[in-house]
């Protein structure tokens, strides 16, 4: 008999986002407060690597990728793709 | 695409199912899965790929489901379906499966359940050393879309891995051998495989110019030790050059190394002499019959606290505070917890942390008492693995782990480990050589 689907793991945006290496887990463990605009610049991050529209908020499309089944591997490893560049 | 940064220093590797059971597909059509996923990234490179009965196969495969030791717990059906390692020696290259999903083989095709080819295609694709793409149709973009099994390989992926591995110089691409479930036998093309007389696990480091993204942890494969098995004859001195260590931390500025009765002490022009010395020598009242600690650490008022089994002991300098020492339920660790593996005051942010097995708690100082929401799982702090020796915050400002006779420094920001590949303890802490070592207990 086919087993019900589990809650995934990262139901929460931040597990999301740190798991896959949009966010720094360290904020995790130290339980720092990120300002919303680390977030906003994650998701930002999140929506372009996905390929859907660039908003910067937990949209439906958002909801919908992260739901999607995938590959455990972080798609980030390193936080410069999250850094400001110099003008 | 997008290079991770590592790949194989040879083109012919080898792969081996490792799972013995798998109650829900065939083993024989697994295999042949597998097998084709490999051959869709021989077809347009130098690669071959040869499948062995070996542990010591490049890339080992396997089905795995919830915690399964390498801090990437799988999440049950759904979601997270597979991850693989970057190339790399040990656990380098290796693709684990989620056992708990539904894997459908042999292009059969179900509402529900997951293309193991396409899952296995996009998973060697990491073990070869491509990282995500984002480009949305690439077999590399990170969630797995449905293809046939006859597809052709997307342009991202076909340029990186000619760029990793070069372009196929030959038209001896024929057709993909497929399982004969009668006979159980995979095929194997006999035009791209090379002859192989030794199959060894291979070193494969090789460093590239594109940019570069740290991989994932890479540990022992093999399973740790029983502390008992660790523990060296207590009686006589250990040879650091040659051993695990017990615990690890900095007292009074300096580094302690631990090991069983024996401890070192390394200031800034090196080792001491006279060292090793007994540990009974420096802290007074240890129990007599002592054999080792488990963890030491100096706590931020100053004091050092000792776990030795399921007590602490807290000293003021080298004398014993009274009423102790304490089970370790006094500071709200669980009582069948038997010994911790470490002690640490954080860098990153000045709190006390305890390690044990899988698990690690953090301690508030001002109570004594483990805070909420603990423990967690060590996966946390990635490439540190479960079971560890010994961890402290050196001068540096690095949190230290040690496990066997290898140590990780661990980026405390990045919370990962700095270098997937252990350090020689020996060779970094103490100066030996990669060959010597044996009967300098501490002399120097």
């Amino acid at each position: 008999r086919r087993r019900t689907r589990s809650t995934p793991i990262f139901d929460d945006v931040h597990g999301y986002l740190m798991k896959f290496g949009y966010l720094p887990e360290s904020d995790l463990e130290t339980g720092n407060l990120m300002d919303g605009n680390q977030l906003h610049e994650a998701l930002r991050t999140l929506q372009t690597f996905g390929n859907i529209p660039v908003t910067g908020k937990m949209d439906a499309a958002t909801k919908q990728l992260m739901k999607k089944p995938r590959c455990g591997v972080p798609d980030i490893s390193q936080p410069t793709g999250q850094r400001r560049t110099k003008r | 695409y997008n290079l991770q940064g590592q790949k194989w220093n040879h083109v012919n590797l080898t792969w081996s199912l490792r799972t013995r059971r798998l109650d829900k597909v065939d083993h024989g059509w697994v295999r042949s899965d597998l097998n084709r996923a490999f051959q869709v990234w021989s077809k347009h490179s130098k690669l071959t790929f040869r499948e062995v009965n070996s542990e010591s196969a490049d890339i080992l495969v396997f089905f795995e489901k919830g915690y399964h030791g390498d801090g990437y717990p799988f999440d049950g059906p759904g979601q997270v379906l597979a991850h693989a390692f970057f190339p790399g020696t040990g656990r380098g290259g290796d693709a684990h499966f989620d056992e708990e999903e539904e894997w459908l083989v042999a292009d059969k095709t179900s509402k529900d359940g997951t293309s193991l080819f396409r899952v296995a295609v996009h998973e060697f694709g990491h073990s070869l050393g491509l990282s995500h793409s984002s480009v949305p149709n690439a077999l590399m973009f990170p969630w797995y879309q449905d293809m046939q099994s006859d597809f052709e390989l997307p342009n991202d992926d076909r340029i990186g891995i000619q760029v990793l591995y070069g372009v196929k110089d030959e038209k001896s691409w024929g057709n993909i051998p497929v399982y004969n479930p009668q006979t159980s036998i995979i095929p194997v093309l006999s035009t791209t495989v090379p002859t192989i007389t030794a199959v060894t696990r291979s070193t494969a480091i090789t460093s590239y110019t594109t940019p570069v993204t740290p991989s994932k942890p890479t540990t022992s494969r093999t399973m740790p030790p029983r502390r008992a098995e660790v523990a060296v004859v207590v009686d006589e001195k250990p040879d650091f050059c040659n051993t695990s260590f017990d615990a690890v931390s900095i007292i009074r500025k300096e580094t302690f190394f631990f090991k069983g009765k024996y401890t070192w002490r390394l200031g800034p022009k090196g080792l001491y002499a006279g060292y090793p010395a007994q540990i009974s020598r420096l802290w007074y009242n240890l129990p007599s019959n002592m054999t080792q600690v488990d963890a030491v650490y100096e706590r931020q008022d100053g004091k050092i606290v000792f776990f030795i089994g399921r007590k602490y002991y807290v000293f003021d300098g080298n004398n014993p505070l009274p009423g102790y020492p304490k089970p370790l339920t006094a500071l709200g660790l669980p009582d069948e917890l038997d010994h911790v593996d470490a002690a640490i005051v954080w860098g990153h942010n000045s709190k006390t942390y305890i390690f044990s097995g899988t698990m690690y708690w953090r301690c508030d100082d001002e109570t004594e008492q483990m805070e909420l929401d603990y423990p967690r799982d060590m996966s946390i702090w990635r490439g540190a693995g479960y079971n560890i020796d010994a961890a402290f915050q050196w001068h540096d400002g690095a949190t230290y782990f040690f496990k066997n006779r290898d140590f990780w420094k661990f980026n405390d920001l990045r919370m990962r480990v700095e270098q997937e590949e252990p350090r020689s303890i020996g060779e970094f802490w103490f100066n030996c050589t990669a060959t010597g070592g044996s009967g300098r207990n501490g002399d120097r």
